[in-house]
């Protein structure tokens, strides 16, 4: 299938397993189709993806396929910016942090687990604005929630996924290493301390895992040497 | 390189390791 197919059919506005089929294989081309393929899917295709992630969001009661769909937006944005062309126009694009940020939601482990990395990829590699970016999406996600900006993601760390609270403890280290200004690293460490953090880190303490481990050595390590330069 | 694909697979994979929060 081409991109121009592909194109059209999402801007024909298909719906519930139609849109999932249509999805699932778009994320297979993406990831499977040399760069040249992306662009040509390109700009608009990237557009199409966002706008269907905002009316996913919107919709109040998600039926089973919507969340399903769901997930299959952020995995065909993955494979969009699995190359520097997409991760370009995925960072050029203001929509597109505001809606990652939006779909964070601890209610579907799974989806938000990519979410999340997607997210904390974005944090380190990107120019020194692109960290304040993340943290403005974020702030905004969470204004809407009308809870403090930080809940969803300490959430994620009390959910039953392991996954799920991997990948929030490398977000919540990707926040809190990337700041160069040490009061800046210092604010962002706090106000995760006092949304839950540190009630929550000696139980992820006692989980055995591997990849959990790693990221709790990282957090720990770099307070450490925050509290040394400070 | 714009052609080259797999950028966010190594990005994942740095968060994952750890390196990816080794101090500059």
């Amino acid at each position: 299938i081409s991109p121009q197919e592909f194109l059209s059919e999402l801007k024909s506005g298909v719906t519930d397993e139609k849109l999932f089929a249509c999805l699932d294989s778009l994320r297979v081309s993406l990831t499977s189709n040399p760069v040249s393929w992306v662009q040509s899917f390109g700009h608009e295709g990237l557009g199409l993806l966002l706008d269907i992630l905002e009316r996913l969001l919107l919709k109040k009661h998600q039926d089973k396929v919507d969340k399903k769909s769901q997930h299959k937006v952020i995995q065909c944005l993955k494979a969009f910016m699995n190359n520097k062309y997409g991760l370009e126009r995925i960072l050029g694009e203001e929509k597109s942090l505001a809606l990652l940020a939006r779909a964070m939601d601890p209610c579907q482990p799974a989806m938000m687990t990519d979410v999340v990395k997607l997210l904390s990829a974005i944090c380190i590699v990107g120019e020194e604005n692109t960290l304040e970016k993340v943290l403005e999406a974020i702030t905004s996600a969470g204004e809407r929630l009308e809870m403090s900006r930080f809940s969803p993601i300490v959430q994620g760390l009390a959910d039953r996924s392991v996954q799920l609270q991997v990948a929030c403890m490398q977000l919540i280290n990707a926040l809190v290493t990337s700041p160069d200004e040490l009061d800046f690293r210092l604010h962002i460490r706090n106000e995760f301390m006092r949304c839950g953090l540190r009630e929550i880190l000696p139980n992820l303490g006692a989980i055995k895992n591997e990849a959990l481990d790693i990221q709790l050595k990282v957090f720990e390590e770099h307070k450490e040497e925050d509290m040394i330069e400070f | 390189d714009g052609d080259e694909t797999g950028i966010m697979d190594d990005l994942l994979e740095a968060l994952q390791s750890g390196a990816a929060f080794r101090r500059k």
